[in-house]
């Protein structure tokens, strides 16, 4: 169990699921009005949403515990629900 | 199934391994990615046929981060593996991320579970949101000797390419010159499964009622993957739903028709000494819930209940089993009766009286 969840680990965790959700569900970054950081809060969400939804976790929209380990187990490189190239 | 349901408009797909990864021995990663194939060839009528040079339908090859598909990998851990859908030039291909380790167990990644999953995405498969499907897109380590498809894999394989080939009848059935209705001179093995009588010839299983001369043939590995073709031997214990199955010396346990983890083992576990190399035949009476194994001219008996092999054998079976031996094929029980298997000859035999009751030539056949 982590000690404490530092400021830094947060920010990587946020940015590991942009990542995650841009290779995999779709997520484009490309034209959201964002600062690094401030990416606009519904958009990440529903995507949050359709990811925990296909992967039968608890739909709840936010980067919980459990997504994230979902977002760290080793995985196929296919997007889930993507255009395939 | 992937966007725009991409299929191959062939049956028969050829596929080349272009590099290998050093964490395995080439002969095991050749062996992984050919069962991987056959997991796929076995519920569609789908066939594959590896080469060594050229361009094949499915190229298949270990690499790290970029490697020129604008999909690089990403090092240890995350991505371990891609492929593309059916269609030409990098279509179907498929790349496993070498900066995983790659194993044929447990440990590391496991190449066989990955290649199913992957080769489902060359064959037009998408990802899965069933937890049980290989194509869920998260790796999680199963027993390979026990994996089968789930029933949502078969679902959607089987919705781009329907089911297996079922052997086509002969266009004369009477001809005995038909290589696809051949009595078969001799079995390798045979057991109740059930109220069924299974019998077992080269990579080929039958099951019949036993007051029904009608058969059904099947694939072996289609069934059971886990199981090697030229089953010598096999008996059931009913009322464990044990079914178990030998081959050289090495033996495996379905229980309630699921393979069982940890088999094969040695059939010296059961207490064979060191010169058995293969059973040549095995019967449960479950009146004595004892197990006999007949090896060459000799037999053994073994304890089921206490799981140790009775003092004084081997015994020779022509002594004990009148009328039987000196070899047998294959033997079956089913209502007080062995059913010995001796080239094209069975012999029905009293276990109370102890003698033969009656004995004709078989009608098992292939591919009827």
């Amino acid at each position: 169990v982590p000690l404490t969840n530092s400021t830094g680990s947060e920010e990587n965790d946020v940015l590991f699921a942009e990542r995650y959700l841009e290779t995999f569900y779709g997520f484009v970054m490309d034209g959201v009005p964002v600062t690094k950081m401030k990416v606009s809060p519904n958009l990440m969400k529903n995507k949050l949403q359709e990811m925990q939804q296909f992967l039968g976790l608890k739909v709840t929209g936010r980067l919980d515990a459990s997504t994230l380990d979902m977002m760290h187990m080793p995985r196929c490189g296919v997007p889930d629900v993507h255009e395939f190239r | 199934t992937l966007a725009g349901r991409p299929v191959w408009r062939k049956r028969f797909l050829t596929y080349r391994i272009n590099s290998y990864t050093p964490d395995m021995k080439p002969a095991d990663v050749d062996y992984a990615i050919q069962k991987a194939f056959q997991v796929w060839s076995d519920v569609t009528p789908l066939k594959f046929r590896k080469i060594h040079s050229g361009e094949a339908d499915i190229m298949i090859g270990f690499a790290s981060g970029a490697h020129g598909d604008f999909n690089p990998f990403d090092g240890r851990g995350g991505i371990i593996a891609h492929a593309f859908g059916p269609g030409p030039g990098i279509g179907g291909d498929t790349h496993f991320d070498e900066a995983e380790t790659w194993t044929a167990n447990y440990r590391g990644t496991n190449l066989f579970l990955v290649a199913v999953h992957e080769l489902g995405h060359s064959l037009g498969l998408g990802h899965s949101s069933d937890p049980k499907a290989i194509m869920f897109p998260t790796y999680s380590y199963v027993d390979p000797n026990t994996f089968r498809l789930s029933s949502d894999d078969v679902r959607g394989i089987q919705s781009l390419y329907g089911g297996p080939e079922r052997r086509q009848p002969p266009s004369h059935p009477d001809s005995t010159e038909s290589a696809t209705c051949n009595p078969i001179l001799s079995l390798d093995a045979a057991t109740t499964v059930g109220n069924k009588i299974i019998f077992f010839k080269d990579r080929y299983f039958g099951w019949r009622n036993p007051e029904s001369p009608k058969s059904n043939i099947s694939l072996i590995s289609s069934f059971w993957p886990n199981l090697p073709s030229g089953i010598q031997a096999a008996y059931e214990i009913g009322d464990r739903n044990q079914v178990f199955f030998f081959k050289d010396d090495k033996y495996w346990v379905i229980s309630n028709l699921r393979p069982q983890r940890l088999y094969p083992k040695n059939v010296r576990s059961l207490g064979f000494p060191n010169f058995v190399e293969k059973i040549d035949a095995a019967v449960f009476n479950p009146l004595l819930y004892k197990t006999y194994f007949f090896v060459g001219s000799q037999y053994w008996r073994y304890d089921e209940r206490r799981q140790l092999m009775d003092p004084g054998y081997p015994k020779f079976i022509t002594k004990a089993f009148p009328g039987i031996g000196p070899k047998i094929d294959a033997v079956y029980y089913n209502n007080r009766h062995y059913y010995f298997f001796q080239g094209s000859v069975v012999s029905e035999y009293d276990v109370l009286s102890h003698r033969v009751t009656k004995r004709l030539k078989h009608d098992i056949k292939l591919g009827c």
